[in-house]
């Protein structure tokens, strides 16, 4: 599952 | 951040400069596919909306305005300063045949359906096929200039290296995302013909030239 993360790459 | 993605996010700051060094020093973009280089300028533009909105590190924030800066200095050139270099005529890949489909299903699968996430979504899946129109104008034209398919070699190796970045950061981070896993194994598919003549003729000194 997807870990909520912030959308952290470009 | 890990040693992939860093890699990855170098090799696709070269490609760019890359194509931007070609089209500026032989002063034509002769053989680049102006409907690739529009269809990134909307990845970015779509995903990089809350530059302003969501700071993540100065990194990152560097890095997408240099993306977006870069993308429409691509298309300034392309389509306004040297318009007359432009090969339409081998450029004639249906850009609505990706779009539309893109843009529909980015509103079916989605993580959450919000404006933001769908349009995130929605430059995931249009930069997997963004590349499409290129290949295809080289298969038109049979051939590419080297310093174009040392371009080429670097936006495909961007997402391959992605690919490991995803590996690596589900193995020690628990970090999934299969949206941006399957669109980038999509994309990085794409290149594999190119990859392949890539290798066993540029790699040996011979200019990339398709099979008759």
């Amino acid at each position: 599952k997807k870990k909520k993360g912030k959308k952290d790459e470009l | 951040m890990n040693v992939f993605r860093l890699t990855g996010d170098i090799a696709h700051l070269l490609a760019i400069i890359l194509l931007l060094m070609k089209i500026w020093k032989t002063r034509s973009c002769a053989g680049v596919s102006g409907k690739s280089q529009m269809m990134f300028a909307l990845v970015f533009t779509t995903r990089y909306l809350d530059l302003i909105t969501n700071f993540i590190s100065l990194y990152n924030t560097t890095m997408k305005m240099i993306f977006i800066a870069s993308s429409y200095g691509t298309l300034y050139l392309m389509f306004l300063k040297f318009r007359a270099t432009y090969d339409s005529n081998h450029d004639t890949f249906r850009m609505e045949f990706l779009v539309v489909p893109v843009a529909g299903l980015s509103f079916l699968v989605n993580h959450d359906f919000s404006p933001l996430e769908i349009l995130w979504t929605f430059s995931i899946y249009l930069e997997s096929v963004a590349i499409l129109p290129q290949l295809f104008m080289i298969s038109k034209t049979g051939e590419a200039e080297t310093i174009t398919s040392h371009y080429l070699f670097a936006l495909g190796s961007y997402r391959a290296l992605y690919i490991l970045n995803w590996v690596y950061r589900f193995y020690f981070e628990g970090f999934f995302d299969l949206i941006a896993v399957v669109a980038g194994c999509v994309q990085t598919v794409l290149y594999c013909d190119f990859f392949y003549l890539y290798i066993t003729k540029v790699w040996k000194g011979k200019k990339l030239t398709l099979p008759a």
